[in-house]
């Protein structure tokens, strides 16, 4: 799972922690304070197409296609999350009830190249 | 950064810090409600007491494992007429967001006072536009209350909604074992306004006939 610092130009997960304060959604959104909302960027050079930064075999499996097929194949790979999890809010509706609802997928937890 | 330093992933040049501090926060909102499926934020006019919400939060303590997409709401009790009762009060529930869910369980959660007398059976109706004469209205759940505190009564989770749109009408009924309803009247038995006043818990998951059957991988 490798995290971007600044200078790495290869497929990376870039941080970002966002607090509902700053957004002026405090008044509404009861729990948690805030979350991460972390993107996917960062280059997808032929080597590391399928490297979804969790499974090589998968990686592996590509890498054979390609070194079969040919070497520097025309399409190009890209940066996209490998792996998510759920936020858990809690918030007031615009009647004053407290919901609780857990959003699937919302956040990043690992970026690989596809 | 000026136009040496450039994008790995677009090429195109790299925005400043502030300017991608700004579009984060823009895209967090956007996420936020697109995954609430919220059309824009709440403007809550009357949010509850303090009071009322630390103990909803208590009860609904965030992380406890809820399968995604199942939902739970608290929704706090308006009595349509202070001047009767507590025990034949008309409770209402702005419920409009659970409507159009799937319910899968509704508890009305009831304080009652220590000025507890005796055991109280407590009756619940469900209110609606065509059943103002108090025998149409449907019977939804009867308790036995021998106990002060709080008390959670179990609704049916069919034939909750009616066709009124939006809220949700319930009639309290109750009565004293060994005494008679006369007696009954000027007693405060249940606390109905306050920081313990009463609310429904609903859980819920989203309509349709996908919503019971987990997906096939």
């Amino acid at each position: 799972k490798p995290t971007c610092e600044s200078e790495t130009p290869l497929c990376c997960r870039r941080d970002h922690y966002v607090d509902f304060r700053e957004l002026g959604w405090r008044d509404w959104i009861l729990q948690p304070e805030g979350y991460q909302l972390n993107y996917c960027s960062g280059q997808c050079p032929p080597h590391l197409a399928g490297s979804p930064g969790i499974a090589a075999s998968f990686h592996s499996a590509v890498f054979n296609l390609l070194k079969a097929n040919n070497p520097w194949p025309k399409t190009t790979s890209c940066c996209v999350p490998t792996a998510r999890r759920p936020l858990s809010l809690l918030y007031l509706d615009g009647n004053g009830n407290v919901v609780k609802t857990d959003v699937p997928d919302m956040v990043v937890e690992a970026c690989g190249c596809s | 950064q000026g136009a040496e330093s450039a994008c790995s992933s677009c090429g195109n040049p790299t925005l400043t810090p502030h300017v991608e501090r700004a579009l984060v926060l823009e895209l967090a909102k956007q996420q936020i409600l697109k995954g609430l499926q919220l059309p824009g934020r709440p403007r809550v006019t009357h949010p509850p007491p303090q009071a009322v919400l630390s103990r909803a939060l208590r009860r609904l303590r965030l992380g406890s494992a809820a399968p995604a997409h199942r939902e739970e709401v608290l929704s706090f009790a308006n009595r349509t007429d202070p001047a009767a009762s507590t025990c034949s009060s008309a409770l209402t529930f702005p419920l409009v967001t659970a409507r159009s869910r799937h319910l899968r369980r509704a508890r009305l959660w009831l304080h009652v006072l220590p000025t507890l007398p005796a055991t109280l059976h407590l009756r619940i109706f469900r209110r609606g536009p065509r059943s103002r004469r108090h025998r149409h209205r449907p019977l939804l759940a009867q308790h036995r209350v021998t106990a002060p505190g709080w008390h959670a009564l179990t609704l049916p989770s069919s034939g909750l909604w009616d066709e009124q749109p939006g809220v949700l009408k319930l009639q309290l009924d109750c009565s004293l074992e060994g005494h008679s309803t006369a007696f009954l009247q000027p007693l405060p038995l249940l606390d109905m306004a306050g920081d313990q006043r009463p609310f429904l818990e609903l859980k819920t998951r989203p309509s349709g006939s996908r919503a019971g059957r987990v997906k096939r991988r």
